[in-house]
C-alpha cells in the first residue's frame, strides 16, 4: 500500500512540467526517505534527480520498502493538468505487482473530488551513483535571472561558456550573428535575500555547455526564487532548484569537452 | 571543436 498526500499539489504539477521535455519515462521511487526520481534524457547528456522528502507530505505511507513506479511523463503531465493549482493531490497504489496508480485531486473546500487512474509501465532504468564532489565554484542567483540569461543567449548561439572568477559569473556565447557576454557580480546588498547573487569560489572555473539543455532546466523556475549552479573543471554542472520545505530538483549536465 | 560528453562517463551505475 502506498498513499502520499501532498497539500501543495501545485508543486507536483510544476515538477513534472520541468521534467517532461527531457525525460520520456521514468521510475518514481517511493521509500521511507521520500518520493524520488532519477532519470537521464535519451542522449544521456543530462541527468535529473528529484527528491520530495516524506516529511513534506501531510500523509506518507509506503509499506513496501523501495517501490518503483514506472510512468510515462507525458501521460502523467496530462493527468496532473486536470488538478487545480490549489488542489490537494493524493497518490495511491496497491504496491508491487499492481499496474496502476491513482491520483486523487481535492479542491481546498472539499466540494470537488476527482480521481484519475493511470497505467504503470515496466521501465528498465539504470541508476547512477552520483559521487560527492568538491566544487570549484558555487553560485546562487535569482532563478528568473538565470532563465532570462539562458533564453537571451540562445537567440545568439547554441553553447554557453560559464566562467566564474573573482569578478563574478560570466555567461558567453557566439553564433553566426555575433557574440554575447553577460556578467553577474556578487550582490548581497538587496532588500530580499532571494534577489542576492552569492559567489563562493575556491578557484576559477570555465566550462562549456549546450544551451538547449540549460533552457530546459529553467522550466523549473516556478519551483524556486533562487537557483544554485555548482561547477568543477571537467565535471557535470549541477543546477539545483530547492523545493520549499520538501526537497529539490537537480539537473546534471555533461560539459562539452575540447578534443 | 568541442565534443558533447555524456553523463555516463562521469557517473557509474550503482
Amino acid at each position: 500500500m502506498l498513499e502520499l498526500r501532498l497539500v501543495q499539489g501545485s508543486l507536483l504539477k510544476k515538477v513534472i512540467e520541468s521534467l517532461k521535455d527531457l525525460v520520456n519515462d521514468a521510475n518514481f521511487d517511493c521509500s521511507s526517505t521520500g518520493f524520488s526520481l532519477q532519470a537521464m534524457d535519451s542522449s544521456h547528456v543530462a541527468l535529473m534527480s528529484l527528491l520530495l522528502r516524506s516529511d513534506g507530505f501531510e500523509h506518507y505511507r509506503c509499506d513496501h520498502g523501495n517501490f518503483p513506479m514506472g510512468m510515462k511523463l507525458e501521460n502523467l503531465s496530462k493527468i496532473l493538468k486536470c488538478a487545480g493549482n490549489d488542489d490537494i493531490i493524493t497518490i495511491k497504489a496497491d504496491g508491487p505487482g499492481n499496474d496502476t496508480v491513482t491520483f486523487m485531486f481535492e479542491s481546498p473546500s472539499q466540494e470537488k473530488i476527482a480521481d484519475y487512474e493511470m497505467k504503470l509501465m515496466d521501465i528498465d532504468s539504470e541508476h547512477l551513483g552520483i559521487p560527492e564532489a568538491e566544487f570549484h565554484a558555487i553560485v546562487r542567483m535569482p532563478s528568473s535571472e538565470f532563465a532570462r540569461i539562458c533564453k537571451d543567449l540562445s537567440s545568439i548561439g547554441d553553447t554557453v561558456v560559464i566562467s566564474v572568477t573573482k569578478e563574478g559569473i560570466k555567461f558567453s556565447t557566439k553564433g553566426d550573428i555575433g557574440t554575447a557576454n553577460v556578467v553577474c557580480r556578487q550582490n548581497t546588498t538587496v532588500d530580499k535575500p532571494e534577489d542576492a547573487t552569492i559567489i563562493e569560489m575556491q578557484q576559477p572555473v570555465s566550462l562549456t555547455f549546450a544551451l538547449r539543455y540549460m533552457n530546459s532546466f529553467t522550466k523549473a523556475t516556478p519551483l524556486s526564487n533562487t537557483v544554485t549552479i555548482s561547477l568543477s573543471s571537467d565535471l557535470p554542472v549541477v543546477v539545483e532548484y530547492k523545493i520549499a520545505e520538501m526537497g529539490y530538483i537537480r539537473f546534471y549536465l555533461a560539459p562539452k569537452i575540447e578534443e | 571543436v568541442n565534443k558533447q560528453s555524456q553523463i555516463t562517463s562521469f557517473f557509474s551505475p550503482g
